[in-house]
């Protein structure tokens, strides 16, 4: 499984 | 940064703000569902333990600073220094009914299965449904003081926003979280009823109060 998206977001 | 996600922040910063504001103007709580606000502050608790791991940005790490700050004091304002105030017969919602669910969900449904990521997972499925203790406490007492439904405005202003933002990052970067657009779709649902409310009595200058 991969990790999602960058966190950038609050 | 789009213009749709800066202003998700700013509202979501003042509705925050707001409250804490009433609370502070008011020396009191009354009509505010301290449940709601112990869920926010697990809610950026579990989301931004990243802050320990990874460096995003000045903004992004004040921001969550700030948000974790307003959060643990809104709770210490509602349960120790003014919790004379606080409508603890109200805030009856059942708080296991949304963390047991929740909890199950963030394990089966996540982006990879490690601890920080089921915390991060978790902490959105929970923001989703923080609120409700909140609009139950409303729909029980039937009334709402106006400050009260400015913060509740700010609160869905800021997810319909995101919502705006991600629409945004999927046609320019290709971005698109399914787990946070999911929630956050879910999430402006329940603010929905609320809305139109806000919008038919608050602005008009009535109280908002439940027929």
């Amino acid at each position: 499984e991969t990790e999602g998206p960058v966190k950038d977001e609050l | 940064m789009n213009i749709f996600r800066i202003l998700g922040d700013v509202s979501h910063l003042l509705a925050m703000i707001i409250l804490l504001v009433k609370i502070w103007r008011s020396k009191s709580c009354a009509g505010i569902s301290g449940k709601s606000q112990i869920l926010f502050a697990l809610v950026f608790t579990t989301r931004y333990l990243d802050l320990f791991t990874i460096f995003i940005s000045v903004y992004n790490t004040v921001m969550k600073v700030i948000f974790l700050v307003c959060a643990y004091i809104t709770v210490y304002m509602i349960y120790m220094k003014f919790h004379k105030t606080f409508d603890r017969e109200h805030d009856s919602f059942r708080l296991e009914f949304l963390l047991v669910p929740v909890t199950g969900l963030s394990f089966l449904e996540n982006h990879s299965f490690t601890p920080l990521e089921i915390l991060w997972t978790f902490s959105i499925y929970l923001e989703s449904v923080a609120i409700l203790p909140q609009l139950f406490m409303i729909s029980k007492t039937g009334e709402a003081e106006t400050i009260t439904t400015h913060y509740l405005f700010f609160l869905g202003l800021y997810r319909a926003l995101y919502l705006a933002n991600w629409i945004w990052r999927y046609h320019t970067e290709n971005f698109y979280d399914q787990i946070a657009v999911v929630s956050g779709v879910v999430q402006t649902i329940f603010y929905c009823d609320f809305f139109y409310l806000y919008v038919t009595k608050v602005l008009k200058g009535k109280k908002l109060s439940l027929p």
